[in-house]
């Protein structure tokens, strides 16, 4: 495994998006994963509407009672892989535009631009998660986002954080250490897209340490793989 | 800037403490004026305003203790500071899992990490 490596550097990430006051973090890490997928597929970064998720997607977690994708009131990027799967694709980004609110599903198959072949977990490992990022592209990550309403740059590595995780993001990459002077060392850290806008963050991005599966980052990784269409 | 100069001694008086008025940078009114014009954001009735000036105070109280928490990285005023943990929950986090795996979710291989 390289000791850096970063998709972006490699045009495999979109710009940074902004969900709005709306509870569709997980549709942002499902299209990001794919988005990733389909450019090491085809060759192509194209941009891929979140709205057809949240207005279309209402699949259920068999396993959990309650846990169905819900447009701005929350989901699953797992679930939203199989919506996707089931349905066929997803349109783009400009056909189907991000308004931020729930809406009436006006999915068109004949505009998907970009389809799942498959996706699974990533074992709870910091090295199998690299490899799985080196190897298949972005992964959609759940995080523990208590850190996050006040974080502003550096590598964020709490004292104390709960694993319990209540947001989805995109881990889009991994560094070897940045230098902590309080800690007196440099600590590995992974990078990770959000969905708050360009005015979030280190310019949309966190970098939280690559220990102890902290704030829970490590717990529920998934990784997809696009599918190439044939003519 | 002030020179402390009551315990200078002719050995270290070249060694000069620098005190920076902090009655400005630490004023929350001045933060939030900053705040507010730089996210740019409007509350419709004075009510609404000191509601959301308390709130921004309590967030400042916390940037500082996840800066204590947290040091190796920045905390402070962020677009969210004006929003208390539970509205920031609602309105922007979305994620509807307890911490458990799909049982019938296929699980990648393992992939050799050597080299």
């Amino acid at each position: 495994l390289p000791e850096d490596f970063d998709w972006r550097d490699k045009g495999a990430v979109t710009g940074v998006k902004d969900q709005g006051s709306c509870g569709s973090c997980w549709s942002f890490s499902a299209t990001g994963a794919l988005e990733g997928a389909h450019f090491l597929a085809t060759g192509n970064l194209e941009s891929l509407s979140e709205q057809q998720l949240v207005d279309c997607d209402n699949v259920c977690d068999p396993e959990e009672q309650g846990a169905c994708d819900a447009g701005c009131n929350g989901g699953l990027m797992n679930n939203a892989f199989q919506y996707i799967l089931q349905s066929g694709g997803v349109q783009r980004e400009k056909d189907y535009p991000y308004t931020g609110r729930d809406g009436k599903c006006h999915f068109d198959k004949s505009k998907i631009v970009a389809s799942v072949s498959n996706f699974s977990v990533v074992s709870l490992d910091e090295d199998q998660i690299a490899a799985n990022l080196v190897h298949n592209g972005p992964l959609a990550v759940a995080i523990n986002a208590v850190y996050m309403q006040t974080y502003i740059g550096g590598v964020s590595c709490p004292y104390i954080c709960g694993k319990h995780q209540d947001h989805g993001v995109l881990l889009v990459g991994y560094g070897a250490g940045e230098y902590a002077p309080i800690r007196l060392k440099k600590k590995p850290f992974w990078i990770i897209k959000n969905s708050w806008g360009e005015n979030w963050g280190e310019n949309g991005y966190y970098k939280i340490c690559r220990v102890r599966n902290i704030c829970g980052v490590d717990s529920m990784v998934s990784t997809v793989a696009a599918a190439i269409s044939t003519p | 800037t002030t020179v402390i100069s009551d315990q200078a001694t002719d050995s270290d008086d070249l060694l000069i403490r620098q005190v920076v008025d902090d009655d400005h940078s630490l004023n929350a009114e001045h933060h939030f004026t900053k705040f507010k014009t730089t996210f740019g954001k409007t509350y419709a009735t004075e009510e609404e305003h000191n509601y959301r000036f308390a709130v921004f105070k309590s967030n400042l109280r916390r940037a500082k203790k996840h800066a204590k928490l947290d040091p190796s990285a920045v905390h402070g005023v962020t677009k969210f500071s004006d929003l208390t943990p539970r509205e920031f929950r609602r309105q922007f986090l979305g994620l509807k899992r307890r911490l458990r795996l799909p049982a019938d979710a296929h699980k990648a291989p393992i992939l050799p990490t050597n080299n």
